[in-house]
């Protein structure tokens, strides 16, 4: 099973966009895959057309301990694809659990109570570094790093690399940054080439060769409540995701 | 005084390519303008051509009340504009003032010791709304949210405006919300025209007419240190701005 944390603390760099259609890509060739929403914000429950005030049973009700996981699971328009919803209530989760004692390992054992088996784990987190965060880098076993091709984008790595060696030091040893991906990229602005260039420099080997062109779908696709392998099959956003996807898979072998 | 307060927890949303630019067109007028930096990830510092490790006195000291205000400010390339420049280590301040009295009014009581006489004071915010934000929401007097026309911006509104809110009942009964700007706008794009027409419907006369089109000029000039309008005089990022600022002007009579 593969546990990956998608991460970047920098708003808007495109980790819910990754994470729902990388999923949806994964549950089309037959593989079984949980989402996790850790973002109070909702935005991969609402990408993926549920209304976050109508979920009942959320990520919320399994953090601070009213609810077992399996329960709180949601299945979704794609066979093989489900859910561990979000909703606002989220955000006060951070709050609750700062006196637990261990308070980073509460979704590491929560999720030993997932009754059915799944290929896939992927956590959608929120931009920040808080509690959340923290929650998927002790439960996950790899860090995808999505960065969007932007001056400020190089600014904030530091600090995120350094919170993610803090957590492989002190809890989780075999956390490993398994990817690196850019994202709304175009070929023909400077400012892009620049900034994969210097991605490249410093990542090396974990930069995945694919790059997500800008593409307007990818935009429109969430207000449809749908991945973009539905919303419009043909664009460049769905030809990316699914070489990006072709990548992962390929990863298996030796992750 | 004008006092205003860049605003948008959601990452990426052009609150700071705002402050700069139209802080150095308000310059250009021979108004008197002075920027806080209020994010640790110092990015307007940087925009404007700072490096914040070489930056020994900035808004951290000024917040623990380790150094009056005054000897913080830094001057610009830009004749009439001052910055109270950022660090990483602000964002410990959050944390060091979680125990203060009256934990939000410590930026309030530091532009008491100003020393000079400002036309405009502008805040740029990081993307939360944590204590910094609520210290800018304090101290402020006028709040510009920008949105950026995608669609899960408009999902966060909501806990912006409560946020705004709450600090108007308990602690700053002046503050009000005196500008609404759709940024990176694409005519072109249909998500554009959707969210900058739900925007108008919400907002409706605190929109501004003024839309800061997509422009790469915009995200390049942040990588040279300078404000659009020395970086890309003719380019649309520079236009925007100036109309944007004079609606910013013209509002004086009556904000
Ligand atoms: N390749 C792309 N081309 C065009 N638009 C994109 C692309 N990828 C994402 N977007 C859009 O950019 C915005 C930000 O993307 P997304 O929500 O995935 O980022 P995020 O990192 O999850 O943001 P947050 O930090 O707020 O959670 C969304 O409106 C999304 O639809
Ligand atoms: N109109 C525009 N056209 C193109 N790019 C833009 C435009 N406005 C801002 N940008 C770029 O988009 C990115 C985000 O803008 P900016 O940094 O101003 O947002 P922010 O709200 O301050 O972000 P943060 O929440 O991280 O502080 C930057 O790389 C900036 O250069
Ligand atoms: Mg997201
Ligand atoms: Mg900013």
């Amino acid at each position: 099973m593969r546990k990956i944390a998608v991460i970047n603390q920098k708003g808007g760099s495109g980790k819910t966009t990754t994470v729902v259609n990388t999923g949806v890509v994964l549950a089309r060739t037959g593989r079984k895959v949980l989402l996790i929403d850790l973002d109070p914000q909702a935005h991969t429950t609402i990408h993926l057309g549920l209304e976050p005030p109508s979920v009942n049973n959320s990520a919320y009700e399994v953090l601070v301990g009213k609810l077992p996981i399996q329960q709180a699971l949601a299945t979704t328009q794609e066979k093989g694809l489900f859910l561990l919803p979000s909703k606002i209530e989220l955000a006060s989760a951070e709050i609750e659990l700062v006196t637990t004692v261990g308070r980073e390992a509460v979704l590491r054992d929560a999720l030993k109570n997932l009754r059915q088996h799944f290929d896939y784990i992927i956590v959608d987190c929120p931009p920040s570094l808080g509690l959340l965060t923290l929650n998927a880098l002790t439960a996950m076993r790899e860090v995808l790093i999505p960065i969007q091709a932007e001056f400020f984008a190089l600014e904030g790595l530091t600090k995120l690399l350094q919170t993610i060696e803090i957590v492989q030091q002190r809890i989780n040893r075999d956390l490993a940054i398994t990817g690196v991906l850019i994202t709304m990229y175009d070929e023909r602005k400077n400012i892009c080439r620049d900034v994969a260039r210097k991605v490249k420099e410093h990542f090396k080997d974990k930069v995945f060769r694919t790059r997500i062109r800008e593409n307007v779908r990818l935009a429109e696709a969430p207000s449809f409540g749908k991945a973009i392998l539905d919303f419009a099959p043909s664009s460049h956003g769905s030809e990316d995701y699914q070489k990006l996807t072709r990548e992962i898979i390929r990863q298996e072998e030796h992750v």
